[in-house]
């Protein structure tokens, strides 16, 4: 059940923008194709100046690798509320986190893998967006299976099963798993 | 899995559907799990499990247990929708490696190919991108990362 | 600092002694406030500061915010207790950039080259590798690096 | 006032010893100076042959480097409670985080700088390892003034000043500070 790169890509650029504007409420964000080609720097499906010279430092690394062969690559434009569109580079900690989450849940609703294990993605979020997060993982949880790593209690609220992992003083990990019934996660999350 | 970092005994996690959350105390084994799927899905990169060779996945040992000689992980997949092109309900994908370097994969009990095992999880967008599954504290990468990487993602979930 | 990153206008932050906690929602401004000490002492990298090239430290504009034309930031070090080879009681060590990338550096008001910043700080171990100041997701780096740049940390602090 | 590196890495050394055992209770940690040299491999201080096993790789790279010179390097050896001491790379994140902060600390005790600045340092510490940093700042708080940026309420707890800092939807930060009294702590972290 094989798709092209450009429907997947449409789809995601699709959902991409709904998420961006979810999880950055008075901002939005979309997807870019761009084409890394050594003398024409070309750019598909947009303006092309800024990308195009942001790629062209990869230019003569591209020529090795690919010979004449011109590269696509996905370029990510977020702002966030009140913002203007600045480098992807600049935006802070919990940003990233939220941007990369949108991503992959917009490839996600593109394209769904049977499960995702997320580690700790949420640790750069504050209270507001660790909300949002969780929100996603709500709407989402009856179209794949999320395994998610942490420490945060409230993302312990969301589950519909836990798994305690826990290590005895010889080195060996030991795991306990429940089912859990809205009653039962008040208590485990107390 | 078995052997397979913390876990030198047999441990087997059955993950329900839906959101399931995995908590504890640092360095109980929680990435290790992480880790492990990773690892039976065909990883190649000794970095992307946090070791430096591959055989640092093998259980070293810690008071009063030995060193395991191998490791050993198993991925089943309930596959009643016939997502995977393997014509059975479950998918069984096992991956072993020895302390002397010698491994092996298996489909359904069989031994077979990395290439096989890569080909089957591809279909469902699990292949060696493996974006799917995003370690501790890479969470960021996908931002940080160049613009053709983030194509080859997209392009391995088509 | 003014200008610098998202702080447009003056803004002057005073450090008590002990511990001080800065606190706030993602995206407010915490990190550049780290960014800029980090800059002001005299870090050549623009990656360190999250740019690409060093003029993105520069206030780029709003909503309804024109963008600034320079950054600059300005470390005020109480000398009292002689710690820094300096004579006088407070020492100010001052940045400045503007958009076409002509910048300078300031010691106690008098312009000075960075090499000369550079000396007056390492005295304290306020050097170049800039141990003192670990930034957002950097902290295991201490950890990830090689052998050879940690004693290169210690070097400084000596 | 500079000494050298030896006699600093003696004092780091000494303190680190201390700092990974409370860090780390049931456990322990040093640091050890390690000699990469293509031809001989010498390691001093200690028991030589897996470290120099692991410099080996780089001893190609050195050899470019530094010509004939023998560079030194810091070796971490960190031994958490009822583990064998293993790569370092295969610590968790928790591990890495505790690592780098005993580090920290120690090269603070053998040679303090009048500030540090720790944006987030405690992101990936669960409570009894964020219980054990935080008395490290309660400990040593007035010997150097301590910067720590934090979305933890308990890290809020141990300050002496709060420091608030928001955006408004112009794109632009401003920051509220205030002295804490004990009281205040508390209704500030309510
Ligand atoms: N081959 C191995 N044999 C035995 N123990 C190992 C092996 N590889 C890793 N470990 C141990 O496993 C521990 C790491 O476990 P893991 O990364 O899963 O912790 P974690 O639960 O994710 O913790 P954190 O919350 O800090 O991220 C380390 O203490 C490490 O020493
Ligand atoms: N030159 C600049 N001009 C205007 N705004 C900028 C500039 N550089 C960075 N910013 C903005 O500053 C914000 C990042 O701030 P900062 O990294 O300090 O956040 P933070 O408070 O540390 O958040 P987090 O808790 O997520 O780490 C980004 O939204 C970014 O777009
Ligand atoms: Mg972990
Ligand atoms: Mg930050």
């Amino acid at each position: 059940i094989r798709e092209t790169f450009e429907e997947t890509f449409e789809a995601a650029s699709k959902h991409f923008e709904e998420l961006s504007a979810q999880l950055f409420p008075g901002g939005g964000g979309r997807l870019r194709l761009v084409t890394e080609v050594p003398a024409t720097q070309a750019v598909l499906g947009g303006e092309g100046e800024a990308s195009a010279e942001v790629e062209s430092a990869d230019a003569d690394e591209f020529d090795e690798l690919t010979g004449d062969e011109p590269q696509f690559g996905v370029e990510i434009e977020i702002t966030p509320a009140g913002k203007t569109m600045k480098r992807l580079s600049l935006l802070s900690g919990g940003e990233k986190s939220m941007t990369a989450i949108a991503f992959l849940f917009a490839v996600f609703l593109a394209k769904p893998c049977p499960f995702y294990i997320l580690d700790e993605v949420e640790a750069a979020l504050d209270d507001l967006n660790l909300g949002r997060f969780l929100d996603l993982l709500r709407t989402y949880r009856d179209r794949a299976q999320f395994i998610v790593v942490t420490h945060q209690r409230r993302t312990m609220e969301a589950a519909d099963a836990l798994y305690g992992v826990t290590m005895a003083g010889d080195g060996v990990s030991k795991v306990v798993s429940r089912r859990l019934g809205p009653e039962e996660l008040e208590e485990a999350a107390a | 899995m078995k052997g397979f970092k913390s876990f030198p005994d047999r441990t087997a996690l059955e993950f329900a559907p839906g959101v399931s959350v995995v908590v504890g105390p640092n360095g109980s084994g929680k990435s290790n799990v992480t880790d492990a799927v990773l690892w039976a899905m065909g990883e190649q990169s000794p970095l992307a499990v946090r070791g430096q060779s591959m055989q640092d996945v093998i259980f070293a040992g810690g008071h009063g247990r030995q060193a395991a000689r191998s490791a050993e992980v198993e991925l089943v997949f309930d596959n009643a929708d016939g997502g995977l092109p393997v014509p059975s309900a479950e998918v069984s994908v096992l991956r072993r490696l020895d302390r002397n370097g010698e491994g092996e994969y298996r489909l359904n009990g069989a031994r077979c190919r990395m290439s096989d095992i890569l080909e089957i999880l591809s279909d469902s967008g699990l292949g060696k991108e493996g974006h799917s599954v995003v370690g501790q504290g890479r969470v960021e990468a996908i931002v940080t990362s160049k613009p053709r990487d983030r194509r080859l993602l997209i392009e391995e979930a088509a």
